[in-house]
């Protein structure tokens, strides 16, 4: 494993322990899309399928069961704990999340590696990886405060998606055989919705001033 | 083809 792809996997785990943070100390979801979570909750359940069949590493695995856990409980959570769902900004987060799937889900009966069940629900993770945020980011956009802890993950998410990118450009410059498409244009695609963030956090951060994106 | 790569990230 590579620098990057562990600093990557490392950014993605810290940005789920700020979140739970922001969930079970401050009893707190505000700013957070419930819409968002859904969708990683469905990206985990249906990419990390092969648990049963395939056994990469212990640290494969393990990560795979915090990612797995951690978003099923943020869902539970967010849904249905009886103070935190109360600071869910349930006006604002609109988007028609389902809406998403199914587009992902002909993308991935087409465009896959091969066409078994779990090649075609991998394909579909991706691909729902790629655009699951797009809730969490128009939700920034309408919540007028943006808190610390919310910048922060989202900020935490994005690194990680960037870092991967980094560490697919390392293992194809130094591992033979390594191609994966359909990983690396939706994980592009996905960094990509994340630029604009990218700039309106840094000129916060460089100006010293809170962040808020403009409507 | 190529020989098949084991889908070891996450």
């Amino acid at each position: 494993m590579n620098i990057f792809r562990l600093a990557g996997d490392m950014t993605h785990l810290f940005s789920v322990l700020v979140l739970l943070l922001k969930i079970h100390t401050i009893k707190s979801c505000a700013g957070i899309s419930l819409k968002t979570q859904e969708l990683y909750a469905i990206v985990f359940t249906t990419r990390y399928l092969d648990l049963f069949t395939t056994y990469i590493s212990l640290y494969n695995t393990i990560m795979k069961l915090i990612f797995l856990g951690s978003s099923i409980s943020i869902v539970w959570y967010m849904r249905h704990h009886k103070v935190v769902r109360r600071s869910y900004d349930k006006d604002q987060d609109t988007f028609r999340h389902y809406l998403l799937m199914l587009p992902c889900l002909l993308l991935a009966l087409l465009i896959n590696e091969k066409f078994t069940f779990l090649e075609v629900m991998w394909a579909f993770s991706l691909y729902l990886e790629a655009v699951a945020i797009l809730p969490q980011l128009v939700l920034l956009q309408r919540t007028r405060n943006i808190d610390n802890l919310t910048g922060q993950y989202v900020l935490l998410l994005g690194a990680y998606r960037a870092l991967y990118v980094l560490n697919w450009i390392y293992r194809y410059f130094t591992e033979e055989n390594y191609v994966h498409w359909i990983t690396w244009v939706s994980g592009i695609v996905q960094t990509l919705l994340y630029a604009d963030f990218f700039y309106y956090y840094f000129q916060s951060w460089k100006n010293n001033v809170k962040l808020q994106l403009p409507a | 083809s190529k020989a098949k790569v084991n889908k070891d990230e996450l």
